[in-house]
């Protein structure tokens, strides 16, 4: 986290703030709740307190507004900037714009008003912009579903105001870290040469040309996809990546999601008791759709399931013991990824040839 | 996926004079950023930004720089007045 230069902050915890008027992009209570639960955010982690008021001055004043706005940092049309507000202080102090070129929502739509409110709160409570992507504070737009503060918000708006005076402590959420020696991967899958890595809301993006990996969020690239994402393949005659959470799939042409998705994962032929999938792979066209210890092949080009299975996983590749997390294919390798280490599982000597730790696929 | 444009464009050009303007506190002397974009402070001002966003630090407004500075963001500059 970072403070705003100078460590300004409010001297007294006590807030006010005011709506001084209201978008038409939506109904004004969804407006008032946006706000509310934006100030929430900050006051559950903090000793501050907000206290919406309906006339004259309050500290935090928020308005929507285009154009030149008359604070000598006039907005720029649709796009581009969102938001902006002021570091505590008297008059203008703490006051936050938002764009109303914008089109404001209260869902996953852009922009979503309560988390860009949260964002600018921050600001009006003394915070800079982070460098940590899963922080509230990282200054551009992103909306997983969730708005929630990570453990870098807190950490600063504490570093302010202290901790909150509630005696259970709240924690906030962290983005993974590539070195960590306990990473485990969800799901992993190949898109058009480059290698994705899925990890609760967030994906690594390794391109082979490329000398540093990428940790995107999944909502960046597919807005209503949802957070842990299970198990992955790329169907390369379809030029189709397929996506699994639960007993729900998608299918992925690069950015678009195919129309008529989610779909049920009793299309492949797998049997009620199977409820989600653990990891998925694709092979000469054929797809390897692992859950627990066994394993079930599906027929791309019949589009049927293949009689005589579920086969154990032990058996078939053997070295491969406990229950998969992901797996994808390199050449003629299986790379299976179970708990913090991979397994290199050469598809024609039938064997294990390397084992080693995940994190070196993040370049760690 | 994005595809990577092998020159920097015009319009982007001016998209990051105005971004490295807006968040970096670069001051605008009128000369374009074509001219000078390989010397300080615009060399300087983007190396800041691509090390702030953890991005290769080049100095050069390379592909993942450009998609960088053309998401939508929050108004307040990165580095103080």
């Amino acid at each position: 986290f970072v403070l705003t230069e100078g460590n300004p902050r409010w001297e007294n915890t006590h807030l006010t703030y005011r709506i001084e008027n209201y978008t038409p992009d939506l109904p004004r209570a969804d407006v008032d709740q946006a706000i509310e639960k934006a100030f929430q955010l900050w006051s559950n982690v903090s000793p501050l307190t907000f206290t919406k008021v309906s006339e004259g001055q309050a500290d935090i004043m928020i308005s929507f507004v285009r154009g030149d706005h008359r604070d000598n940092s006039p907005f720029d049309g649709p796009g581009g900037n969102l938001a902006h507000a002021f570091q505590p202080g008297p008059r203008i102090g703490g006051d936050a714009h938002f764009d109303e070129d914008e089109t404001w929502t209260s869902n996953f739509r852009n922009y979503n008003l309560y988390r860009v409110a949260a964002h600018e709160f921050g600001h009006s409570l003394g915070l800079s912009h982070s460098t940590d992507i899963g922080a509230l504070m990282y200054p551009n737009y992103f909306f997983t579903g969730d708005v929630q503060l990570s453990q870098d918000d807190i950490n600063g708006i504490q570093a302010i105001y202290g901790p909150s005076n509630d005696p259970i402590q709240p924690t906030g959420s962290t983005a993974p870290t590539a070195c960590d020696p306990r990473l485990t991967f969800d799901a992993i899958v190949t898109l058009r040469g480059e290698t994705l890595f899925f990890k609760n809301e967030y994906f690594w993006r390794r391109h082979p040309q490329l000398p540093t990996v990428e940790l995107n969020f999944i909502s960046l690239f597919w807005p209503s996809l949802p957070n842990g994402i299970q198990a992955a393949y790329e169907d390369f005659d379809r030029d189709l990546i397929f996506l699994f959470k639960g007993n729900q799939y998608w299918a992925l042409n690069g950015y678009d999601i195919q129309q008529g998705y989610p779909k049920d994962i009793s299309n492949y032929g797998f049997p009620s008791s199977v409820q989600a999938i653990d990891a998925a792979v694709s092979y000469r066209s054929k797809t390897y759709f692992f859950v627990n210890d066994q394993f079930w092949r599906y027929d791309n080009q019949r589009r049927s399931m293949e009689a005589g299975y579920p086969q154990s996983i032990a058996s078939t590749f053997p070295g491969i013991g406990s229950r998969i997390d992901a797996v994808f294919q390199q050449d003629d390798f299986f790379l299976f990824f179970s708990g913090p280490v991979y397994y290199a599982f050469d598809l024609n000597t039938q064997r294990v040839t390397r084992v080693a730790r995940i994190n070196k696929w993040l370049n760690c | 996926f994005p595809t990577v444009p092998s020159e920097t464009r015009e319009e982007d050009v001016e998209m990051v004079q105005k971004y490295l303007e807006n968040y970096y506190n670069l001051k605008s002397d009128g000369e374009q950023i074509e001219k000078q974009r390989h010397r300080s402070p615009v060399v300087e001002k983007l190396k800041q930004m691509q090390e702030f966003f953890g991005l290769k630090v080049t100095g050069k407004p390379d592909a993942e720089t450009l998609n960088v500075m053309k998401q939508p963001r929050c108004g307040v500059p990165d580095v103080a007045e």
